[in-house]
């Protein structure tokens, strides 16, 4: 027999129930998925507060470098007939075992290479090769690149975390976030300088 | 009472809703730029004194040839111009520059460890962003479709078994309902099933049918 309106209406109220159920079981869920977003915030900024820290000392460290670069390039007779000399027949056995390693393993075309490594190598002083000027130019690099990286990071966090704060507004949850810095951009770090720009060591 | 959530008004379940997909998509998607833009490589990854990677050196000697220079230790001459020093205050000074240096190497290898944990948080967050979007967006989707104010989430239009309609399978029951103001969704339940029970497989299989066609 054909089912009465009024039967459709009672079983359309029992199906809302269980569609009811289902929506609630789903905002559960999404608070716990939004606890842990909250946790993995916590972690995040306690480790933005470690990476302000190693910046700290890794730019105290650069400081003194520069300090002791400046008194060494002031003191006297660094540079003598001596130094040179050695630094003539230095530099052809760093070309060739640079060549060689060049070759070896870096699978590609060394023609470039081998005469910009000749113009690098005139244009540099034995100087830059006594204060270890290499290892300092390499570490500004990667300051460099690690500023950049972060800043990245920084930017893509806080353009969705503002619109995280929007998402799990109190509409949904009526606990107020205690911390109104919740999710709060934190600043970005100011980028180091490059304390030695590197062209002017070469010179040296 | 059907109202899910007694804080709202009569069935705002639209506006409530309806925001939630789009934003974890927006949210989702400004997590994940970074990930196009820098170089995973984090530039720290060994240090000169250790098993510096090649490919590092590699890339040092293509950008400016310092890379060079990490082979003096193999030059007889090399060695001795490093080994020089006028006088002690030259030595001292030298060797505070190779301390400091070694202590800013230190920090910026750290930093780099710290910088790759902090993606990590990033990839953490982002995949949390799509498991929310995977547990709520059919609830963002069915705000979507609701215009009416309708009291019902469910609502049943026909229930048909052979006897009433001989398309029908014997021994099954055809049911047509709407969730909200979704298309009509068309749920066969074996006759033996009864109510309460009908009902709640009714509502399941419609959700289920609704949740996979909005995941498609």
């Amino acid at each position: 027999r054909a089912v009465s309106d009024k039967e459709l209406q009672e079983m359309s109220t029992e199906g809302s129930k269980y569609i009811n159920k289902e929506i609630k079981n789903a905002l559960k869920e999404v608070k716990q998925i939004k606890t842990l977003i909250e946790q993995t915030n916590e972690e995040r900024k306690s480790l933005l507060g470690s990476l302000e820290e190693a910046k700290k000392k890794k730019e105290d460290a650069l400081n003194d470098t520069k300090d002791s670069e400046t008194k060494l390039k002031a003191s006297q007779g660094v540079c003598n007939e001596t130094m040179t000399a050695l630094w003539e027949e230095c530099k052809p056995c760093l070309k060739q075992t640079c060549m060689k390693f060049y070759a070896r393993v870096c699978r590609s075309g060394s023609g470039l290479v081998g005469q910009q490594l000749e113009e690098f190598l005139n244009q540099s002083s034995p100087f830059y090769l006594w204060i270890n000027g290499d290892r300092i130019d390499s570490l500004l690099e990667n300051d460099r690149q690690q500023g950049h990286v972060m800043d990245v990071m920084e930017d893509s966090f806080n353009r969705a975390a503002n619109i995280m704060d929007e998402l799990f507004q109190d509409r949904f949850f009526p606990r107020k976030f205690q911390d109104t810095q919740y999710y709060s951009p934190f600043s970005s770090f100011p980028r180091g300088s490059l304390f030695f720009h590197p062209k002017s060591r070469f010179a040296r | 009472n059907v109202m899910p959530f007694p804080v709202l008004e009569p069935l705002n379940f639209h506006d409530m809703f309806q925001p939630f997909f789009d934003m974890i998509q927006q949210a989702q998607q400004a997590m994940d730029a970074h990930m196009h833009r820098i170089p995973y490589h984090f530039p720290m990854a060994e240090f000169p004194g250790e098993n510096i990677s090649d490919r590092t050196v590699c890339k040092e000697i293509r950008h400016n040839s310092t890379g060079c220079l990490k082979m003096k230790d193999q030059c007889e001459k090399c060695q001795e111009i490093l080994s020089m020093a006028n006088d002690s205050s030259q030595m001292q000074l030298r060797q505070q520059l190779n301390t400091s240096l070694q202590l800013a190497e230190k920090f910026s290898k750290l930093y780099d460890q710290l910088l790759q944990s902090y993606q990590q948080k990033m990839l953490n967050t982002s995949s949390l962003l799509k498991q929310l979007n995977e547990q709520f967006t059919w609830v963002s989707q069915l705000a979507n479709l609701t215009h009416s104010d309708s009291q019902h989430y469910l609502h049943v239009s026909t229930v048909n078994s052979h006897s009433s309609d001989p398309s029908v399978p014997s021994g099954l029951t055809k049911v047509v309902v709407k969730l909200f103001d979704s298309y009509p969704f068309t749920v066969t339940v074996p006759q033996e099933v009864s109510s309460p029970k009908f009902m709640e497989t009714v509502a399941e299989k419609a959700l289920q049918q609704y949740r996979q066609k909005s995941r498609e």
